[in-house]
């Protein structure tokens, strides 16, 4: 038997939001220890890698590993069934995992949706993360991030990420000119979620599609902060936290050219 | 896309 309340489901919404343009389809593995996806878009350039902690659920019960084969599309329709103040909760029966139940709670809990979304095996490719020690970690407002991915677009369709010292340049060069936005670490001690922290072993230099840049950036409703971890020759790591889990996505860097 | 690399060499498991 699995089952995880969640008290705040808005989340859950967000967090598909946040992952349907990259991936279709994917595993939910449910453990003990919390509900995990890691998944590569169709062209291996991206992926997804998400988790959200059992103790974030209230209550959570999972008895035994769950591989749940779920198309985010089809999820992301039912979900959007559901208010944002809704309590969610996911139930699949030990038996017969072929459909996962969904029921949306309003809070005044006078009003209770039910729905059933069809599982699908899903034939998983066997991914591996593992530990690095980036050069360069960023940590920075998501909204800022956000911001200068959109505005950059407008010039191209990659994006130079240079950080050194205590500056962080993005730099996009195309065919009507170029721009560049460059981002010096600060500190406030009022608002912390409004700084830009820079962490540097050595100077970094990397370019990156900024479509995939612009995907990743759907995870901003889910933080206030953005982590943007860059090594030479390494996928970038964007990670947003919340406090039941992260939502981490990975970049392949774009090379020569 | 010009010059894209792939994630597999990364995190794909053989």
């Amino acid at each position: 038997m699995f089952e995880a309340r969640l008290i705040q489901g808005g989340l859950l919404k967000k967090l598909l939001e946040s992952v349907k343009e990259l991936v279709t389809d994917a595993n939910f593995d449910c453990s003990e220890s919390g509900i995990a996806l890691q998944a590569m878009d169709n062209s291996h350039v991206a992926l997804v890698s998400l988790l959200l902690r059992s103790e974030g659920f209230d209550p959570y019960r999972c008895d035994r590993g769950f591989s749940l084969g779920v198309n985010l599309n089809s999820l992301n329709k039912i979900l959007k069934c559901a208010g944002n103040d809704d309590i969610i909760t996911l139930r699949a029966d030990d038996n017969s995992a072929d459909s996962l139940s969904l029921s949306f709670e309003n809070p005044n809990n006078d009003r209770i949706g039910e729905y059933e979304l069809k599982l699908m095996d899903i034939d998983q490719e066997h991914l591996s993360i593992p530990e690095t020690d980036y050069d360069a970690t960023i940590i920075m407002p998501s909204a800022e991030f956000q911001r200068i991915c959109r505005d950059l677009t407008v010039v191209s369709e990659s994006v130079t990420i240079d950080v050194s010292k205590d500056t962080i340049k993005f730099t996009a060069e195309g065919e009507l000119g170029s721009g560049n936005i460059k981002l010096k670490s600060t500190s406030s001690i009022d608002k912390p979620e409004e700084s830009v922290n820079i962490e540097l072993g050595q100077d970094v230099s990397l370019q990156f599609s900024l479509k995939y840049l612009m995907n990743f950036t759907k995870g901003t409703p889910l933080s206030e902060q953005v982590i943007l971890c860059l090594s030479e020759k390494m996928p970038l790591l964007v990670e947003y936290k919340m406090d039941i889990g992260y939502i981490r996505y990975y970049l392949a860097p774009k090379i020569g050219d | 896309e010009t010059g894209q690399s792939a994630l597999d060499l990364f995190f794909l498991e053989s």
